[in-house]
């Protein structure tokens, strides 16, 4: 049958960074095409189509069913491809090559993920699975 | 074909724009 494609509202004005991103309006409502666990997704506007952060859309409708997985508080083991500093305050600094916990995969792109004691979220983008207990 | 996605992580939205969930 026919692809029904679901629809998204902005919840904030995204201006794109690269030609493969779609720059929109608070407000605008999207179809969603492609959801990349990473965080971008790939929408259409009319007659134009590229990458949006997850974060910035909301449903318009109640989904029939949630996507999203249940936490995780064992944790499942992680490593960083990439370092990445914490820009607000509810984030994770952790260095390349360091392993995490991923507690809670959201579809956002942004996982909430233990170091020792603390939690807090990290780009999903800069970590791979890992099948090595941590050091 | 669509295109691959940004390889830098996505925006996070200002905290008074943010939704409860996606």
């Amino acid at each position: 049958g026919p692809i029904v494609l679901q629809s998204y509202r902005l919840i904030a004005d995204y201006e794109k960074n690269s030609k493969s991103e779609l720059g929109v309006k608070a407000g605008d409502v999207v179809d969603v095409v492609e959801k990349n666990e990473n965080g971008w997704w790939f929408c259409q506007l009319k007659n134009k189509r590229g990458w949006v952060p997850a974060a910035y859309l909301e449903p318009l409708d109640s989904p029939d069913e949630s996507e999203e997985q249940e936490p995780n508080y064992a944790g499942d083991l992680h490593i960083s491809t990439k370092a990445y500093s914490a820009i607000m305050e509810d984030e994770l600094t952790v260095e390349e090559g360091e392993t995490v916990e991923v507690i809670h995969k959201l579809l956002d792109g942004w996982w909430v993920v233990r170091k020792g004691s603390i939690t807090g979220y990290f780009p999903a983008i800069y970590l791979q699975k890992s099948g090595q207990a941590p050091p | 074909t669509i295109k691959r996605p940004p390889e830098n992580p996505p925006p996070r939205p200002p905290p008074e724009a943010r939704r409860k969930q996606v």
